[in-house]
């Protein structure tokens, strides 16, 4: 009689929770823009045996983005869940890993990401201002302003603009535009004049960072700035550098 | 037809009752939510 196949695994036992980390590891360690998503469920596991000690697995997961911009160094079990009135973004992604000997690898993966509706974000909490999109000019004007404000007021090395991560406009009671942005040293100090000739620094020296800007337009003007490096990483394999790639 | 009826009341008897306060199994999949589903 031939062995009975194993009972299907539940989306909730410890071996699926052990795939799904290993599966979101690999997709953050993978992504080169945005910020760090953390697993939010199981939607499914299908796993077909393959020989002794060797299955495929096949699982889709539902993440949530954190506020932790991809380039930061902070543990993705430190990073906080960005709340719904923050307005969320969630990620879909369909994996397929492989099982040796207790081993986990990922094979293929396909992931896609959304914001939640502005619908469903106006209904929870009708003062929280949705997510802008990237080339809206006040949100451009307010980081380049943001920039230029900190490296003015900063000593040490200039910085960069790698990306925008996301960006908010407030319009009632006050016009306010939210941005976040990640950036990188260059091999400039902040001293010197000619900044269009200033490089980012190479992969073995590259300290990157991430800025949040609040600027206000109405009633008053005021624009302020935080920005934060993370000082230098030792780049990995698996670790997503965007220094090859400024936006 | 008297097999037809034997399996029918065989199958009557084998039908395992269910105790008191059973309580199926949560279905496999999706799993537990971790934060909140938009």
């Amino acid at each position: 009689v031939p062995a009975a196949s194993p009972a299907p695994l539940s989306c909730d036992d410890p071996e699926s929770e052990a795939a799904a980390e290993a599966a979101v590891n690999y997709i953050n360690g993978h992504s080169h823009h945005g910020y760090k998503f953390t697993l939010n469920r199981i939607e499914n596991i299908r796993v077909l045996p393959q020989g002794p000690s060797n299955e495929v697995i096949f699982l889709e997961l539902d993440l949530l983005e954190t506020i932790c911009h991809i380039l930061s160094p902070t543990p993705l079990a430190n990073c906080t869940v960005r709340s719904f009135t923050d307005h969320a973004v969630e990620g879909e992604c369909d994996l397929k890993l492989q099982k040796v000997n207790g081993k986990l690898s990922v094979l293929a993966s396909k992931c896609h990401s959304k914001a939640d509706s502005s619908e469903d974000l106006l209904q929870r909490c009708p003062d929280c201002p949705p997510l802008a999109i990237f080339n809206d000019t006040e949100v451009q004007k307010a980081v380049t302003e943001a920039l230029s404000d900190y490296n003015s007021k900063n000593a040490g090395a200039y910085l960069k603009l790698l990306e925008i991560g996301r960006a908010k406009i407030q319009y009632h009671p006050a016009h306010i535009v939210f941005v976040e942005f990640a950036v990188a040293a260059t091999n400039c100090s902040t001293a010197e004049a000619n900044v269009e000739a200033c490089q980012l620094l190479p992969d073995d020296q590259s300290n990157f960072g991430f800025c949040t800007a609040t600027k206000v337009i109405r009633p008053s003007q005021e624009l302020q700035v935080n920005c934060q490096l993370y000082g230098h990483q030792v780049p990995t394999p698996d670790t997503s550098f965007l220094s090859r790639e400024t936006s | 037809s008297v097999a037809r009826r034997a399996v029918a009341e065989v199958a009557q008897h084998d039908k395992v009752p269910r105790p008191v306060g059973f309580v199926p199994p949560p279905p496999p999949c999706p799993g537990k939510i971790r934060h909140f589903k938009i």
